[in-house]
């Protein structure tokens, strides 16, 4: 069976915490501590003390409600249970904060980096091969002003 | 004391990413 | 006693379960305080209908005391096995669980060297383009130049083509040899003249 979520085991230890509360002030003491008036009326006593745990009872889910409500306390437990389970093939303690900030900073940045040497790498690559078409040409154009100039002296010389 | 772990603990959960969007810009911009 | 902050926590929930707690426990012994009030002034008041019985509100306020406290320490015991088991099961995050935010930290996880490294190889390599791109400028610039000086020698080489044109075209095909034979042509002919000349005077 599946281990129970977190808001079941919060709901679940709040009602035996309110059941074990009630069952420790129970009318028995309650008629115990006013006997007098347990004495006078114990019908009436009866009734206010049904009266006090209900009204105690309310108070207390209510107030938890309103701190699950405040706090988004569902969905934090159920997204907290995923998380969980899906670490739950690890068995090592995970990372955590070193308390030094530059240190741990640092990984959140090295992805970029990488993607930016990354990029480096192509471009500069792309570069080089471009220049090297480039250069290509223009050793092809000096060989081919070297050639000119030589045609152009054997020319001259046969005129002269 | 609450306060400020709580302080600490937001920062160490939002500025992370904030410094890499600066990081990153500025990276950029130097490019540029 | 060393405390523990449950930073990691706070940084999840976006408060620290201890806090949490503390506020439940207020409010819920609030709640407990506020009860037992009320149930006091509702005794107090039932008693005003009964004029005859001795029960002085002293008492009803000792009683009100006792079951108090009573409460209060069964609502403290209680409180604090509640407390202990939803700080360890529910307000905890594992030791063996990382928040998605810090996912980086195990995928990247970079030294101050290993840091350094990269950061210079990055540097290096903005380097070499800045001194690719320089050197694909100039290269550039010098294909253009060669452009230019190539126009210019090939304008001359034209030149002398169309000198041999003309030549060619007022019947000299080739220059040289009839350049050459012009000059034997002179030169047989200057040797005529002088026999010629020599020949008259003897005549004469």
């Amino acid at each position: 069976p599946a281990a129970p979520s977190r808001a079941q085991v919060f709901a679940t230890v709040v009602d035996t915490f309110l059941e074990k509360l009630v069952a420790a002030g129970s009318y028995q003491r309650f008629a115990s501590c006013y006997r007098c008036f347990y004495k006078l009326q114990p019908e009436m006593t009866r009734g206010i003390y049904d009266q006090f745990v209900s009204q105690l009872q309310a108070s207390i889910k209510e107030e938890i409600q309103e701190v699950k409500d405040e706090g988004n306390l569902e969905v934090l437990f159920n997204s907290l249970d995923k998380i969980a389970e899906e670490a739950q093939s690890r068995e090592e303690p995970a990372w955590r904060p070193s308390g030094i900030p530059e240190e741990d900073v640092r990984s959140a940045v090295v992805p970029y980096l990488l993607k930016h040497r990354s990029y480096l790498r192509k471009v500069l690559k792309e570069k080089e091969e471009e220049n090297g078409k480039v250069a290509e040409s223009v050793l092809a154009g000096r060989e081919r002003i070297a050639e000119l100039q030589q045609l152009i002296q054997a020319r001259k010389r046969a005129w002269q | 004391f609450d306060e400020l772990i709580v302080e600490t603990a937001t920062k160490r959960k939002q500025w992370p990413k904030k410094i890499l969007m600066h990081a990153i810009q500025t990276m950029k911009a130097e490019q540029e | 006693m060393s405390v523990n902050p449950m930073a990691y926590e706070a940084q999840f929930f976006g408060f620290t379960p201890q806090t949490c707690m503390l506020r439940v426990y207020i409010a819920f012994q609030d709640y407990l305080f506020e009860m037992m009030l009320v149930v006091e002034s509702v005794i107090l008041k039932k008693l005003v209908g009964f004029p005859d019985c001795k029960i002085s509100p002293f008492q009803i306020r000792k009683s009100t005391e006792k079951f108090l406290l009573f409460m209060k320490d069964h609502f403290d015991k209680l409180f604090s096995k509640m407390e202990e088991v939803l700080l360890q099961l529910v307000l905890n995050i594992p030791e063996n669980v990382l928040l998605p935010e810090d996912k980086v930290q195990e995928q990247y996880p970079y030294s101050k060297e290993q840091f350094q490294a990269l950061q210079d190889e990055i540097r290096q390599l903005q380097q070499q383009y800045k001194a690719e791109a320089s050197a694909g400028q100039a290269l550039r610039a010098e294909l253009e130049e060669q452009k230019a000086v190539q126009a210019e020698l090939e304008k001359i080489l034209q030149w002398f083509d169309g000198l041999e044109n003309i030549c060619r075209e007022h019947g000299t095909g080739n220059f040289k040899e009839s350049f050459a034979f012009l000059t034997q042509n002179s030169k047989k002919l200057q040797d005529v003249l002088k026999e010629v000349e020599e020949k008259s005077k003897k005549i004469k």
